[in-house]
C-alpha cells in the first residue's frame, strides 16, 4: 500500500460489497486504517480516534445503503467518511435557498430565460 | 441538440478546485458559470476567484430577505451573479487567491477580468435545460447532495433522492449513454463539476442520470441559472 496527497489519483477504491453487518464490522478496522493512511487523516487523541472509527463504521453502512438504492454508481469510502451527515452539510454544502423562492423567482421575474428551440 | 455535448471538449471548463472545509460551493458554482461564459465572450480561459465573493459578497434574494450571501456559511448563485453586475465583475484567482476562510474584502476593481452582462433562472424543463447549456455554456445549478459524500463513480440514479437542494455546482455538458449495469441498459446523464478537489468522485466530477422520465434526480433540473459575459480588457 501507497499513501497518497490530497492531488493524486487514489490506486485503491475502497467499495462496500454485499455482505452482512457482521461482515462489514469486521472489516472496518481495516478500512479505516487504510482510509486514515490515504487521505493523511490524523485526530487529537484516542478518544478522538475512535469516535471517528465510529463514524467511519456508520458511513460504511450507509456506502452500502447507497449502493442498495444507487445501483448504477459506485459508492464506497471517500474523504469524507469520518464525518457525521451532520458534520458533512455544516462543512462541505452552502446552498442557502429555498426551491420555493427560486420557482416564485422564475414564475415572474426579468431574470427568466427566453425559451430557446430545441430541434433541429 | 446534440446527443452527446461536453464543455470540457470545447475550453470553456478551468481546473477542478477544492473548496476545503468551507461551505462556498454556490461561489465555486457562480464562478463557474462566468468562466465558461467569459470564454465565450472573449477566448480566454481566465481562472476566477471565489474568495472574492466569499469576502466581499453579501448580497441577499429579492424575495427572501433571509437568504443572504455569507462566505463560507453559504450563498446563493443568483445573488452572487447580482453582485458580479453591481460590483463590475471578478478579479482572477491569482490576484485573489482562494483561503477557505471568511476574510476581509480587499476587491480591486482595476483587477477585473470577467464582468457579467446578464444572468437567467432556466424553467424546469430537461430541454430547456440543455439548450441553455449548449448556447450560453456551463450553467450555475443546486443539487440535494445526500448520495455524493459516498459518491465514487458512475451514473448515479438512485431510487430515492430528495428535491431538497443544498448544494451549489456547474453543469458542464451530458451525455446519452452511461452504462447502468443493474438496470441492464445505457442511460442518459447529466456532468456535473463538483468542487471537493480531483480526489473525489470521478476526477473530481459527478454523473447524475436525465431524461424527462427519470424521477429522483436529487432536484438537478430545478434551480438552473445561466449567465452570459462581457469582455473586460485591462487599460
Amino acid at each position: 500500500a501507497a499513501s497518497v496527497s490530497d492531488e493524486e489519483e487514489p490506486l485503491i477504491r475502497q467499495v462496500v460489497g454485499g455482505g452482512d453487518d457482521n461482515e462489514l464490522e469486521l472489516n472496518a478496522e481495516h478500512h479505516f486504517a487504510s482510509f486514515v493512511q490515504r487521505f493523511g487523516k490524523s485526530y487529537r487523541d484516542a478518544d478522538e480516534h475512535a469516535y471517528r472509527l465510529s463514524v467511519f463504521k456508520a458511513n460504511l453502512r450507509r456506502a452500502r445503503r447507497h449502493q442498495l438504492l444507487d445501483p448504477s454508481a459506485e459508492h464506497g469510502v471517500t474523504k469524507f467518511s469520518d464525518l457525521t451527515p451532520a458534520e458533512f452539510r455544516r462543512t462541505y454544502l452552502g446552498l442557502r435557498t429555498s426551491r420555493r423562492a427560486f420557482l416564485r423567482e422564475l414564475g415572474g421575474s426579468a431574470h427568466e430565460a427566453p425559451v430557446l428551440p430545441t430541434d433541429g | 441538440l446534440p446527443d452527446d455535448f461536453d464543455w470540457r471538449d470545447h475550453g470553456a471548463v478551468g481546473p477542478v478546485k477544492n473548496q476545503g472545509s468551507c461551505g462556498s460551493c454556490w461561489s465555486f458554482s457562480a464562478s463557474g458559470a462566468l468562466e465558461g461564459a467569459n470564454y465565450l465572450a472573449t477566448g480566454k480561459m481566465d481562472v476566477l476567484s471565489e474568495q472574492q465573493m466569499v469576502d466581499c459578497d453579501h448580497e441577499c434574494d429579492s424575495s427572501e430577505p433571509d437568504s443572504c450571501d455569507a462566505g463560507c456559511n453559504g450563498g446563493l448563485m443568483t445573488n452572487a451573479f447580482s453582485y458580479l453586475l453591481k460590483s463590475g465583475g471578478l478579479e482572477s484567482e491569482k490576484d485573489y487567491p482562494y483561503t477557505g476562510r471568511d476574510g476581509a474584502c480587499k476587491f480591486d476593481k482595476s483587477k477585473i477580468v470577467a464582468s457579467v452582462q446578464n444572468f437567467s433562472v432556466v424553467s424546469v424543463d430537461e430541454d430547456q435545460i440543455a439548450a441553455n447549456l449548449v448556447k450560453h455554456g456551463p450553467l450555475a445549478i443546486g443539487i440535494n447532495a445526500a448520495y455524493m459524500q459516498t459518491y465514487i463513480g458512475g451514473v448515479s440514479c438512485p431510487y430515492i433522492c430528495g428535491r431538497h437542494l443544498d448544494h451549489g455546482v456547474l453543469l458542464v455538458g451530458y451525455g446519452a449513454s452511461g452504462f447502468a449495469p443493474i438496470r441492464l441498459k445505457d442511460k442518459a446523464y447529466w456532468i456535473i463539476k463538483n468542487s471537493w478537489g480531483e480526489n473525489w468522485g470521478e476526477h473530481g466530477y459527478y454523473k447524475i442520470c436525465r431524461g424527462s422520465n427519470v424521477r429522483n434526480k436529487c432536484g438537478v433540473d430545478s434551480m438552473v441559472s445561466t449567465v452570459t459575459a462581457i469582455h473586460t480588457s485591462k487599460e
